[in-house]
């Protein structure tokens, strides 16, 4: 089973 | 702001082609054109959306104006587009709606409607659209949209494979799996039909279907789609307007544990 990842995990917010 | 399209559906298709993933988004305009970017309530797909002068027959913006829109209402009126009428976009300094004139010509015939604005706040991310990535795909929007509708009835989850062989797509559901190999082609008679690969390592990486098919919706702004690639990264698929300016997809992918 996958698990799904967000933007928040990549990505800092501005 | 007041931004005139010589065919008012190219904005309804733009508004379209991402309505479905993101309810609400705020347009910032400034004299370098219409910018936005707006996340899913999930925050796994992120819309990015550049509307530069270029795509307008005439654009001018005195001073960097933000304008929030619900997509929902903005579309209903889009549906009036079509391709004989130019559509029109005002917005005032002090913004409190978004005025759309849509104007007919040959039918001696004008539409207006206005339409109230809203303060969204949303959170931006920082994403580099420059982004360096371990492949890159060039390929047929329609050929890539095919793929996606034909593989994400079989699961949930969608699979790229970039190697040595070419690009693969593939699903392995519960009762079903299927798979489609695309090797790098040169159409010189149809240039759309070309599918290059760039890269410097090979990639392999899920992501949700019901992404993809939000994404693909994006599909009549172009012929070719442009995929980006990379282990550290969500991935980037964009669609980049004949005029210039495009909207690009960032999908963050699925793991193993």
């Amino acid at each position: 089973e996958k698990t799904q990842f967000t933007m928040d995990d990549f990505y800092e917010l501005i | 702001l007041e931004a005139k399209f010589d065919d008012s559906t190219i904005f309804k298709k733009i508004i379209d082609s991402f309505k479905d993933s993101v309810s609400q988004i705020n347009f910032m305009c400034s004299e370098s054109g219409i910018e936005a970017q707006a996340i899913d309530d999930s925050r796994v797909l992120l819309v990015s959306l550049s509307i530069p002068p270029s795509c307008f027959e005439t654009y001018r913006c005195d001073r960097p104006t933000t304008v929030g829109v619900y997509l929902s209402s903005l579309s209903k009126l889009l549906k009036s587009a079509s391709s004989s009428a130019t559509l029109t976009l005002y917005v005032e300094d002090q913004p409190d709606e978004l005025l759309l004139l849509f104007e007919e010509s040959k039918a001696s015939k004008s539409m207006e409607y206005k339409m109230k604005l809203v303060d969204i706040t949303a959170d931006m991310l920082e994403v580099d659209s420059d982004m360096k990535s371990d492949v890159s795909v060039e390929m047929s929007g329609v050929e890539f949209t095919k793929i996606v509708r034909d593989l994400t009835q079989l699961s949930d989850s969608f699979t790229v494979s970039v190697g040595k062989d070419g690009i693969v797509f593939s699903v392995d559901g519960e009762t079903a799996s299927g798979k489609v190999l695309l090797q790098p082609k040169e159409d010189l008679a149809n240039p759309e039909n070309n599918l290059s690969i760039s890269m410097t390592k090979t990639i392999d990486l899920s992501f949700a279907s019901k992404y993809l098919l939000d994404i693909i919706k994006a599909s009549t702004l172009s012929n070719m789609i442009s995929l980006k690639f990379s282990e550290e990264t969500p991935a980037l698929f964009e669609f980049k307007m004949e005029k210039g300016g495009g909207i690009g997809f960032y999908l963050a992918p699925k793991y193993d544990e």
